[in-house]
């Protein structure tokens, strides 16, 4: 691992989070949900080489992939995925004009791998 | 760029809000400042980064995934003629129950009753608010429903500030019948002897009462896909 030389400048490629606020009123949701009016929801993005796939929070199977793009450029590259999510709630109004709050699962991207 | 592809988003929105029909773009109606005050707490939490179980409503002390406030979509009774026999006014609540799935398990039902803004004035005089259910609604405004059992009968100090019921027991009779609604009957009379006071406010109570009385059923719904009790505990 130490072996590895990481080009000056090119952290900023490698797979990580970025962030990323959704602005209800920018989908025009902000009609129905009445809270939260916005919230942080990022995304994953960035280059998993081979070389970097034992430091970018990789699987397995990233790793063999990039091998194998390695070997054969027609197998795709392993890609930037979000590795751990989080939920956020929402307060909003149906059809009915019930007023709901429930929560919504996998909302909030809070780890990235490869 | 947004405005065009609205209609797309729109039909997402349903599906991912798990909504049958568009929600209506109009007024917002009253939310409780609890739930506010869920919302806000949930916000704040995730914003620190800390843990939650979204699946317990600590507010409330119930377990949960799914709140719902119904509005009450009744009317009242005997507008014509109040006052009889102490009676200040007669009222059908009754909430459209389509909206709680057969699959959750039902952990709160609260009605609440909010009899208008609490001040010095409207402290008499003293009500007994009685609540029943509906056992048969009869013909919509024309006809009285008769009143079954008696579900609560409360002494309250005067028409103000908010009363609120514990539905449960009477919510699971209804939804073990998978009824998609539940009507009640509201009755709230006025104590004997205190009436004749009532006469020196600037405003009979009752008639304020038929315009501030507004009535809603927070149901708290809690689905054990979303929600695993053990693994949430470990």
């Amino acid at each position: 691992r130490a072996a590895i030389s990481v080009p000056k400048g090119f952290c900023r490629n490698f797979c990580h989070r970025h962030q990323l606020f959704i602005n209800f009123q920018d989908l025009g949701w902000h009609k129905w949900v009445i809270a939260p009016k916005g919230f942080m929801a990022n995304y994953c993005h960035g280059e998993c080489p081979f070389s970097m796939t034992t430091y970018l929070n990789s699987s397995n199977y990233a790793f063999m992939q990039a091998l194998m793009h390695m070997a054969d450029p027609k197998v795709p590259k392993a890609v930037c995925v979000p590795t751990k999510l989080s939920p956020i709630s929402m307060l909003y109004q149906d059809s009915d004009k019930n007023v709901i709050l429930r929560h919504y699962e996998d909302m909030v991207v809070d780890e990235c791998g490869c | 760029p947004w405005g065009q592809t609205s209609e797309f988003q729109d039909s997402d929105l349903l599906q991912f809000l798990g909504l049958e029909k568009a929600p209506s773009p109009h007024r917002f109606q009253p939310v409780p400042r609890v739930l506010r005050k869920i919302i806000r707490a949930r916000e704040a939490a995730a914003a620190s980064g800390a843990s939650q179980d979204l699946c317990y409503v600590k507010e409330l002390g119930v377990r949960g995934n799914l709140l719902q406030l119904l509005p009450d979509q009744g009317f009242f009774l005997n507008t014509q003629k109040p006052f009889q026999d102490g009676s200040c006014l007669q009222k059908v609540l009754y909430f459209n129950l389509s909206a709680i799935k057969e699959k959750a398990k039902l952990t709160m039902a609260q009605l609440t009753l909010d009899l208008g803004p609490r001040s010095y004035y409207n402290l008499r005089p003293e009500l007994v608010v009685a609540l029943s259910v509906v056992q048969d609604r009869g013909v919509w405004g024309r006809s009285h429903p008769k009143v079954g059992r008696l579900l609560f009968l409360r002494s309250v100090p005067g028409p103000q500030g908010q009363l609120q019921f514990n539905l449960q027991g009477a919510l699971k009779d209804w939804s073990s019948n998978r009824l998609k609604n539940l009507d009640l009957h509201l009755e709230i009379l006025v104590k004997e002897d205190r009436y004749s006071r009532v006469t020196v406010q600037p405003e009979n109570p009752c008639d304020r009462l038929l315009r501030s009385l507004h009535a809603s059923l927070l149901v708290v719904t809690l689905n054990p896909k979303h929600c695993h009790p053990s693994s949430r505990k470990r």
